[in-house]
């Protein structure tokens, strides 16, 4: 069912 | 120092109930226009963001930025001694090492007070870009949940495909397969039950349900929640934490892509 993404490739650190 | 006073504990009560399984330790960030959390999970797939405006204290006073570092663990302990209808205040210093927690009965008959040591977290901050979604879902929150937990039992993930026919939620597991789909209903005598389908272009994304189910421990905020999505950037669901708009719990969840 696809690989897990992290939700550091999508927001940026501050 | 920061002084603010909630009418209802509830509404922290649940927020911290509904995070503590995703986040373990976190800042509430303090400054003069409210309360602010942000946090990731362990794993990176997930980040909750919570705003608790100025305006839903009242009085709220917080003259420079606090940083509030908490064991959601330790701050349920403390939580579990107020009353949901208890008024709350909350107490720090400029550079506090710990949180001062007042609960008072409405009929003032009975005050509650706790200090919480606080922790040094060096957490760090994600900017999230400002997104106009391809589809945003308004719909009950226990629907959702329901939706969820039942996928759930079939599957590890779920897909959910936002087109002109509505929305469309499915999942295949060992077992078989099985789906939901939403359309846009209006009930006037009772708008809480309302869907409502805001679609610019359709969008199919598949997510981990284990997150999903866990979000909607955040059903018990509110009566709807708000669903947004984008090909290729992480699910948004967003319960609205009072009445007053700006304050809410948000959790983001990173999809799954590829095969």
């Amino acid at each position: 069912t696809g690989k897990q993404q992290s939700i550091l490739g999508f927001f940026s650190k501050a | 120092m920061l002084e603010a006073r909630l009418d209802q504990a509830e509404i922290l009560k649940k927020v911290v109930d509904a995070i503590k399984d995703l986040v373990q330790d976190c800042n509430f960030d303090c400054n003069d226009s409210g309360i602010a959390l942000q946090a990731m999970d362990n794993s990176h797939v997930a980040l909750v963001s919570m705003n608790l405006q100025a305006d839903s204290f009242a009085p709220y006073r917080c003259d420079r930025n606090i940083a509030l570092g908490v064991n959601l663990t330790s701050l349920t302990k403390v939580l579990r001694a107020a009353q949901n209808t208890d008024i709350l205040t909350l107490r720090a210093l400029d550079a506090p090492d710990s949180l001062n927690l007042v609960f008072e009965s409405q009929d003032k008959d009975r005050i509650s007070e706790y200090d919480l040591k606080l922790m040094d977290i060096d957490q760090e901050h994600l900017g999230i870009p400002e997104t106009e979604y391809a589809a945003t879902i308004k719909m009950p929150s226990v629907e959702f949940r329901r939706i969820c937990t039942d996928l759930m039992a079939l599957s590890e993930s779920v897909t959910i495909e936002a087109s002109k026919d509505g929305i469309k939620f499915t999942c295949s597991g060992d077992i078989g397969n099985g789906s939901v789909t939403l359309r846009q209903h209006t009930n006037v005598e009772n708008e809480k039950e309302n869907i409502e389908i805001e679609l610019s272009e359709p969008v199919a994304l598949t997510f981990s349900l284990k997150y999903l189910v866990n979000f909607c421990k955040a059903a018990g905020l509110s009566n709807t929640v708000t669903i947004c999505l984008s090909n290729e950037v992480p699910l948004l669901v967003s319960y609205a934490l009072t009445s007053k708009a700006g304050s809410n719990l948000r959790f983001y969840l990173a999809p799954k892509i590829g095969d």
